[in-house]
């Protein structure tokens, strides 16, 4: 049981062990834009796979998480497409100009969609918003998914226009008690 | 996860799942099998969406016996889902039932809460903080027991009433949106108090599925007088729309239904027929100020002050009475009725005729029964009901007539120095205005399952 003491159990003590990792640096910073779709995942079908490839033998094949993360990792050589980076502008405080434009863009994304200023920098303000409570369905769906079936990425962008206007009169909703 | 092939015929953009028996052996198709199999696999998560995920608006849940949360009751975490799916219904056309029996391949949408790897989940929990929940476009649904959920006005935590809303909008199809407001913004917000789905969203979901459509047994703004504490006398009135044995109401201010409704008829009017009433007719003016309920032959009058029917009428008959006794010439049943302040007259409708009633003189108007599109001419030639009208309504809001039928409406052009009038003087008397939709005008009006009828 997690234990608590307080009626409201609003006291509940979280072991340690049961933390979710923070996003605290741009190694997890990258991690979490992957996970939710910020950064384009490899386009298998760009990848040329020769004979040998050199991977490594079965023995270091543990499961099929490390497996792929092994390739992952080894892929960041590997020519990624531009994602989309609308630059509204904004005077860039001079990010690390070795990270990989692909970072910089997909954190600029992040920033744009949750109402931050776009840096296109790991700062603070982004380290905190990475880490609120959210849902685990990815935000983005990677442009791969959405040209594979030009008929939902159409309808996406039917739904975009309605998702974004604003109600034909004010509606101003008074929140009764159910 | 491993699932038992789901039908592709009630879900468009479904592939076949996968299953894990099939790996090979040798090295390099081993690799290649893997990918294509993970891309597989990432095709069935690659939602699509912003689209329909479901081709019936019947859908079955069930909150998995393998999947209850240690923090909640058992009763809190299904009444919780179950008041999450209603509010979904209320302001969609689809429709949620509880469903502890089927063959789990038989349920549209699966919930559980798991924690770290889960429920045979191929993307593991993180712990208390930042991820509490994901949804699979098959019907998946699965919270992070690590979270601190909490019961809706209990505590802080997180409301569990949020999240599982959240996700059964990524499950119906519904997207990411970054808007104030939305209960599809990725990150969670705590729950403000009375968190209700709101204009955008409800129109988001409707983009999908459609709006909600049906017929109306009866509208009828209920009048009241009250008095303030300065003693003086306000009227006040509220707006109701009645199908079969449930009900709604209508906030003209915010142009949607009540939070919570339907309702079922027997929680908000006592006595009257619980399978749903004709007509309701309110008659007001110097003399009277009586309600009248009707259905079939019979009908009640309502007593406003004990919010119960009466059993007695002042003459002493009981109720119900037969419609024939106390409206002499009016035939029964009847399919709607109102009652026109400006002339005193019920006008009951039935078929292609209309009998105008004078409550005055307790007696049909001289020249009744007439033809429907005789009293009230189209405005536009062929646009007009014919007959069977489901219900007519004087609003207050609107300060105009409405026939109702199916789900369509037209307005009755106003009379004297009306702006109907000021703009098209040639406009026949009691013309009906070209038709429009009813979910124009009102909004959202939408049908639950009736076991989420509350009773």
């Amino acid at each position: 049981e997690k234990v608590f003491h307080s009626r409201d159990h609003s006291d509940l003590q979280i072991p340690s062990s049961h933390q979710a990792e923070l996003i605290t640096d741009k190694e997890t910073a990258e991690l979490f834009l992957s996970r939710y779709g910020f950064i384009r995942p490899v386009n298998w079908d760009e990848v040329q796979f020769e004979e040998t490839t050199g991977i490594s033998n079965d023995e270091d094949f543990t499961g099929e998480e490390d497996f792929l993360s092994g390739i992952q990792e080894g892929d960041s050589s590997l020519s990624r497409a531009e994602t989309d980076d609308e630059d509204d502008g904004e005077d860039e405080d001079s990010p690390n100009p070795t990270e990989s434009q692909a970072f910089i863009s997909a954190l600029r994304e992040f920033q744009k969609v949750s109402g931050l200023s776009v840096t296109g920098v790991f700062d603070d303000a982004t380290k905190v918003a990475m880490n609120k409570p959210r849902c685990g369905v990815p935000d983005k769906e990677t442009e791969m998914d959405a040209t594979d079936d030009a008929h939902d990425s159409t309808n996406l962008q039917a739904l975009l226009p309605l998702l974004l206007t604003d109600p034909p009169e004010p509606s101003p909703t008074t929140a009764t008690d159910r | 996860p491993i699932r038992p092939p789901t039908t592709a015929t009630d879900r468009p953009h479904q592939s076949p799942s996968t299953t894990a028996t099939d790996r090979p052996h040798q090295h390099q198709s081993r690799l290649v099998s893997l990918l294509s199999k993970r891309r597989q696999k990432r095709h069935v998560r690659r939602h699509a969406w912003g689209n329909m995920a479901f081709s019936k608006m019947v859908l079955k849940w069930r909150l998995i016996g393998e999947g209850y949360s240690s923090q909640l009751t058992i009763q809190d975490q299904r009444h919780i889902i179950r008041l999450a799916f209603r509010m979904w219904s209320e302001v969609s056309p689809l429709e949620f039932v509880e469903d502890t029996l089927s063959p789990l391949e038989d349920v549209d949408i699966r919930l559980g809460f798991g924690t770290g790897r889960h429920l045979g989940c191929n993307q593991k929990f993180d712990g208390t903080g930042r991820e509490f929940a994901h949804a699979w476009f098959l019907g998946d649904i699965h919270f992070d027991d690590d979270e601190h959920f909490t019961a809706p006005n209990t505590g802080s935590g997180i409301s569990l009433l949020k999240v599982a809303v959240h996700e059964i909008g990524h499950v119906l199809g519904l997207p990411h949106i970054y808007r104030t407001g939305s209960i599809m913004q990725p990150s969670y917000l705590p729950q403000e108090s009375g968190f209700e789905i709101n204009w955008m969203d409800r129109k988001a979901i409707q983009h999908l599925y459609g709006g909600c459509k049906g017929q109306f047994n009866t509208v009828f703004d209920w009048i009241r007088k009250e008095r303030t504490q300065y003693g003086e006398v306000v009227i006040r009135f509220n707006t109701y729309f009645m199908r079969d044995g449930w009900y709604w109401l209508y906030e003209n201010r915010t142009n949607r239904t009540r939070y919570g409704d339907p309702v079922a008829l027997q929680v908000g009017w006592h006595g009257i027929p619980t399978d749903g009433v004709d007509a309701c007719v309110h008659v007001w003016n110097r003399n009277t100020d009586a309600v009248y309920f009707f259905k079939g032959t019979q009908y009640w009058e309502y007593d406003d002050g004990k919010d119960q029917v009466l059993t007695v009428d002042p003459e002493g008959h009981r109720y119900p009475r037969l419609i024939s006794e106390g409206f002499p010439g009016v035939p029964s049943p009847i399919d709607t009725a109102f009652y026109d302040r400006r002339d005193s007259y019920i006008y009951f409708f039935k078929g292609t005729n209309v009998y105008a009633f004078d409550v005055t003189a307790n007696s049909l108007a001289p020249g009744f029964p007439r033809k429907i599109t005789a009293v009230f001419p189209a405005v536009v030639p062929g646009d007009h009901p014919g007959g069977n009208i489901d219900a007519s309504y004087f609003s207050y809001t609107h300060n105009a007539v409405f026939l109702f039928k199916d789900a369509q409406f037209w307005r009755v052009a106003a009379a004297g120095r009306s702006r109907d009038r000021w703009r098209r003087p040639s406009l026949p008397h009691n013309g009906l205005m070209p038709h429009r939709e009813v979910g124009e005008q009102w909004f959202d009006i939408c049908n639950v399952h009736p076991s989420a009828l509350k009773v």
